[in-house]
């Protein structure tokens, strides 16, 4: 058992030696699949849980694809070693993985976390180069195609919510349409994101409520009562245009378009105290009580396949 | 490591469109260096931005002369990344021993 302390924030390197320890520990069920490279060449890492019984029907799971959102990819790494470690004793998991695989994208902006670390704690985008501009980077949530560059995404490559020259320029975004494509049988996309304490699901490129609005505002619910249930952290639910603004471009109304019904992002603790500063004794609590909002919706993926 | 001595992370309260318009001028406004962490929306959602020590009292200045209500959220935003490295450190340290 490695000693990495899920309570602080650590450097890329160490999250991706703990990728290593927990695919060794946890062999059975846990296994690294490199999934491409970023711009500048880091690899994507993607941790699959499988009890490895064929091709099942998958849930994908990111993180930190805004870079200096740091509580994101320190609470995936928190839940990647709860589903690990619970699978056989707890029987929420263990039902889970007997019938679902899970994929879990811990860092999925890792050029932009590495920033982060060694030059600018604030740095939100991809590190890409933009052809006749000096300015560095893409937003890789405004990059998806997806309503690309439809309102609440810039032109501007100097913008932080840039959208790059075209859906799916940067390697990162394209990787994960890649591999969800390839897959074949993805039922629900989830992405977390912090601060403002929301569980959102499509549209953020328009306005007009999704098919299945009512269906995934019922999860949702349910999912925020679950969250609250532990320390009483209260989540706001809605479409991403009815909760926060118009915003195009984005993961999960690229994955509902394609036919992931199952499509939601949350924003993590806090409402603005610490904002992307979450000090890191609220790692734990943000990662217990994420956990269970995604398993209430984990549970109903596994209950109403489609 | 870029630091961020004297930023300040307003949290900005809108009452109506007019309110909104006025901060997403101050978003076009590159050379004020702003950083929204909450962008303009509606008047029902809070803003929050981070303002380099140099741009603060023009900012502020604005604000006021528009009647657009703010709090201090965070006083000097480099206190709180001193915190969060020191916390990191003090992790490693833990953990080496």
């Amino acid at each position: 058992s490695s000693t990495f302390n899920y309570g602080t924030y650590h450097s890329l390197a160490s999250i991706y030696q703990e990728l290593d320890n927990l695919a060794s520990e946890y062999g059975n069920i846990v296994s690294k699949i490199q999934i491409g490279e970023s711009y500048e060449k880091r690899p994507l890492y993607v941790l699959k849980f499988s009890t490895g019984r064929g091709n099942r029907p998958a849930i994908w799971l990111d993180a930190g694809i805004h870079s200096r959102e740091w509580v994101t990819q320190a609470s995936a790494m928190w839940i990647a070693k709860k589903i690990a470690s619970d699978y056989g004793n707890d029987p929420s998991i263990t039902s889970l993985l007997n019938n679902l695989d899970i994929f879990l994208l811990p860092v999925a902006n890792p050029d932009g976390y590495e920033f982060t670390h060694t030059t600018n704690r604030m740095w939100r985008k991809t590190r890409s180069k933009n052809s006749g501009s000096l300015c560095i980077g893409v937003d890789p949530n405004r990059n998806w195609d997806a309503g690309f560059g439809g309102p609440g995404a810039s032109s501007n490559p100097c913008s932080d919510s840039y959208h790059g020259p075209r859906a799916n320029s940067e390697v990162e975004v394209k990787s994960v349409v890649d591999f969800i494509k390839n897959h074949g049988n993805i039922q629900a996309f989830l992405t977390l994101h912090s601060y403002s304490q929301l569980l959102m699901y499509p549209y953020g490129y328009k306005c007009t409520p999704p098919a299945d609005n009512a269906e995934l505002n019922t999860i949702g619910k349910a999912a925020a009562n679950s969250i609250r249930s532990l320390y009483g952290t209260t989540y706001t639910v809605g479409s991403i245009c009815s909760t926060i603004y118009q915003a195009s471009g984005g993961s999960i109304d690229w994955s509902y378009d394609y036919g992931i019904k199952y499509s939601f992002a949350f924003e993590l603790r806090d409402t603005g105290r610490y904002g992307f500063l979450l000090p890191a004794a609220q790692i734990i609590p943000t990662a217990e009580e994420t956990w269970l909002g995604l398993k209430t919706i984990m549970e109903y993926v596994r209950d109403n396949p489609y | 490591l870029e630091t961020f001595v004297g930023h300040q992370v307003l949290r900005i309260k809108t009452r109506n469109e007019e309110q909104l318009k006025k901060l997403r001028f101050l978003e076009t406004l590159d050379h004020l260096e702003l950083d929204f962490w909450l962008n303009p929306s509606t008047p029902a959602l809070p803003v929050d931005v981070r303002i380099p020590a140099h741009s603060l009292q023009a900012v502020k200045i604005f604000l006021e002369s528009h009647g657009i209500e703010y709090s201090i959220l965070i006083e000097d935003l480099q206190v709180i990344l001193d915190r969060e490295k020191q916390d990191i450190v003090a992790s490693q340290q833990m953990e080496r021993s």
